[in-house]
């Protein structure tokens, strides 16, 4: 708490000296910043993201703007971008684990998910691909299937498909499994998980819960 | 607006620029570089009560000769300096799990201030 002089509660005398405060304001910006990020601290980094996967992920959300809301709202968004981690894979299907932060367990509303995927397919084939989500229920030790999509792809390039309301509740529970399993070899051999710029993400768009929820009528 | 310049008293906007760099932040903000943590800061002295910071009309003038010029009893004490309008900051971050993460916070970067 600054000294103030005088009948205002936030205003200093104009002869405040900005370098003799340098470090208080720049310890005021970073408390400020992280309180409006929801966060205690900042965050320390597990595993970098290469810069070609950031660059080719936002290149792929630039060119697919989610669908604005329609109710003009001010609490706060966010847009976050989840690469998978590959988890149990054979010749038969793969699974992609998607891990969400502490912000979106409890006071968040998961609007939307978007899975994208990237395909390198030899020329004039079609081939099917099921993407299935996977739930742990309380309890259960084993993941169960709550729904499935079937793609189909016949060229080259990334795919993208727009995840139901299972998927969205796995987000705001902080954990979500997709299992890809394809109809052939080919397709099998066709998805592309590991080169970096190309790796397979997950773009969820959520809202900071308000305190309590004012609909205006 | 008016940005504070040298030992100006009155109602000003004094920036402050936070260099993402400077405080170690680069390696998890991705951008912006930094954070315009501007302020206001100066004295509202009674005859710029209530002036909402941006330049002042004729009749803006008159209104505060008169009210410099009537009793200062009359008038409401303790105007003070505050921001009168303001922009939201997006930011691109990694989050702890290495998620990218985009988001806007509203009324983050003051634009101009004012005396209330």
């Amino acid at each position: 708490n600054l000294e103030t002089d005088g009948p205002c509660p936030a205003c200093w005398g104009a002869t405040f000296d900005l370098e003799s405060h340098r470090e208080l304001l720049l310890d005021l910006a970073k408390k400020s910043i992280l309180d409006k990020l929801h966060l205690s601290q900042r965050p320390t980094l597990s595993r970098p993201v290469s810069r070609e996967a950031l660059k080719t992920a936002l290149r792929r959300l630039r060119g697919t703007r989610a669908e604005t809301l329609l109710e003009h709202d001010q609490r706060q968004e966010y847009e976050i971008i989840s690469f998978a981690d590959t988890g149990l894979s054979n010749i038969n299907q793969t699974r992609l684990e998607f891990h969400f932060s502490d912000r979106t367990t409890g006071g968040v509303e998961v609007l939307q998910t978007r899975f994208m995927f990237f395909m390198q397919l030899p020329p004039n084939t079609t081939q099917t691909m099921n993407i299935r989500v996977l739930v742990l229920r309380p309890y259960d030790t084993n993941l169960t299937l709550t729904s499935q999509y079937t793609l189909q792809v016949d060229a080259s390039g990334w795919y993208q498909l727009l995840l139901g309301p299972e998927a969205q509740a796995a987000c705001s529970q902080g954990h979500l499994t997709l299992e890809l399993v394809p109809e052939s070899q080919l397709a099998h051999s066709s998805l592309i998980l590991d080169r970096f710029s190309h790796r397979p993400f997950v773009a969820a768009q959520v809202r900071v819960e308000g305190k309590h929820r004012v609909r205006r009528r | 607006g008016i940005n504070c310049q040298g030992l100006s008293r009155m109602c000003c906007r004094q920036e402050f620029f936070v260099d993402f760099r400077e405080i170690g932040w680069h390696d998890w903000i991705i951008q912006p570089e930094g954070y315009a943590m501007n302020f206001c800061t100066g004295q509202c002295p009674l005859h710029v009560a209530g002036m909402p910071g941006i330049s002042a009309s004729f009749h803006t003038a008159v209104l505060n000769l008169l009210k410099a010029n009537t009793d200062a009893g009359t008038a409401g004490r303790g105007s003070c300096c505050v921001p009168t309008s303001r922009r939201p900051l997006s930011l691109l971050y990694y989050d702890r799990d290495s998620n990218i993460v985009k988001t806007d916070i509203p009324d983050m970067v003051v634009e101009t201030c004012g005396c209330s």
